[in-house]
């Protein structure tokens, strides 16, 4: 947790908070942090539903949010995501910062119709995002 | 970037999508790293998707041909089987198959169809086209499916003999071809408890489709009777599930890498050894009733 609370001295504004409690909530909470987010639709949506018969609906989910500088094993990232940041931070803002992407997957099962008209079912790998991380 | 000569002759493209999807067009995407093109071979119509600029054309893909609503019955329930109601393949369920593809038989050879059924009811030639199966699908287990319409009798126990006989295409004969080889099976169940009949014929079909045969030629002949002749119950009224031809269903090891792959996930969660892979050893059958999605033991 110092470790924690150093990073965030770091990121303080050169202002004074005039509410310290505030403040202090902003690195407790953090906000817009990396996480994964639920996202649902249906196959109709897209008008997929005239080849895909099951599943009616899909929930890939995606990754958002903002890197920490300092990422630590939360998010599981190589040294090379440190890297990258001091990169973006002291020698060239065009190399962007590190993004916060899927680092696990789960599988989906999809029963479909093929153009000859035959039925296939399939197990796909890496159809729904269960993780993320910064990279 | 990319011409689109140099996308077509990109030797590493052709495993995106069958020459037919004209996806070699999607510059965009082959501009993206080898692994993660890779991932657009999952699903070609993705990739159109992808492709269209504006997605205006996606929409309006001509209609595909529709799948008899008894095969997709079935193949629902095995999906049910399979998976969880959000799609998730059961973790549970230790089968090794993670693709099922159900061909229903084309319509050639109708003039054929047609004389049998005058002379023999019961004899029904079938041809099933296998273009959609990949070369990175290994076969497991094929099997014919037959179904019982509703018309059938109630009836306590019934017995069925099959014959199934394979053919080879004589290209110089403009008639149906010659037979090659055959096969008989005798099946007993009780209709009450199955709307399904499965015939395993993988050790029949498995040396043509491991030639990679695309067009799978067979004569079926399928007689049922009511009675059981192993309880001394007199065979009598046989029951016409012949006119109903049946469909092809191959239980298939896809090995590409979009596929999954769940004894690589398992090994990986479990951090067990690795298991060997028993190609015949599928453990869930889609037989629908109750008791009959049991492991293999039982339909053994």
């Amino acid at each position: 947790s110092r470790r924690r609370r150093d990073e965030n001295l770091k990121e303080a504004p050169a202002t004074p908070p005039y509410n310290l409690s505030e403040y202090f909530k902003q690195f407790l909470f953090p906000q817009n942090e990396c996480e994964l987010h639920n996202f649902r639709l249906s196959f109709s949506q897209l008008k997929w539903d005239k080849w895909i018969i099951a599943p009616h609906r899909y929930s890939p989910q995606y990754c958002k949010g903002d890197c920490p500088r300092v990422v630590g094993h939360r998010y599981g990232s190589p040294v090379h995501t440190m890297v990258q940041n001091i990169i973006y931070e002291k020698l060239d803002s065009s190399v962007p910062k590190p993004s916060c992407v899927p680092a696990e997957y789960s599988p989906l099962s999809v029963l479909t119709i093929e153009p000859d008209g035959s039925i296939v079912y399939k197990e796909y790998e890496d159809m729904i995002a269960t993780k993320c991380t910064c990279r | 970037p990319h011409s689109r000569g140099r996308v077509v002759s990109d030797k590493t493209s052709g495993f995106l999508v069958a020459p037919e999807d004209n996806a070699s067009e999607l510059n965009p995407l082959l501009r993206l790293p080898k692994g993660v093109r890779r991932g657009y071979a999952l699903l070609p119509p993705l990739l159109k998707v992808l492709s269209d600029q504006g997605h205006q054309n996606w929409e309006s893909e001509a209609p595909r041909l529709q799948p008899d609503s008894r095969a997709l019955r079935y193949m629902k329930r095995l999906y049910k089987m399979s998976a969880t109601k959000e799609g998730i393949p059961k973790a549970n369920k230790s089968h090794l198959y993670n693709t099922v593809r159900l061909f229903t038989p084309c319509s050639e050879c109708k003039h054929r169809h047609r004389d049998l059924m005058k002379g023999d009811v019961h004899s029904v030639d079938l041809l099933f086209n296998l273009d959609r199966v990949t070369a990175l699908e290994h076969l497991l287990k094929s099997v014919l499916l037959y179904s019982f319409d509703t018309s059938v009798p109630i009836s306590s126990s019934i017995t069925c003999m099959c014959h199934l006989s394979v053919k080879e295409h004589d290209f110089s004969s403009q008639v149906c071809p010659s037979f090659s080889h055959s096969i008989a099976f005798s099946l007993h169940f009780e209709v009450r408890k199955r709307k399904w009949v499965e015939i395993d014929v993988t050790s029949f079909l498995q040396p043509l489709i491991a030639t990679k045969r695309r067009n799978i030629h067979m004569a079926v002949n399928f007689t049922c009777l009511v009675g059981d002749p192993q309880q001394n119950t007199k065979l009598e009224n046989p029951i016409n599930v012949a006119l109903v031809p049946p469909s092809l269903l191959l239980y298939l090891n896809d090995t590409s890498e979009q596929a999954y792959h769940r004894w690589n996930s398992l090994r990986h969660r479990r951090k067990n050894p690795a298991r060997p892979r028993q190609r015949n050893s599928l453990l869930v059958e889609p037989t629908g009733d109750k008791g009959e999605g049991k492991p293999q033991g039982k339909r053994a």
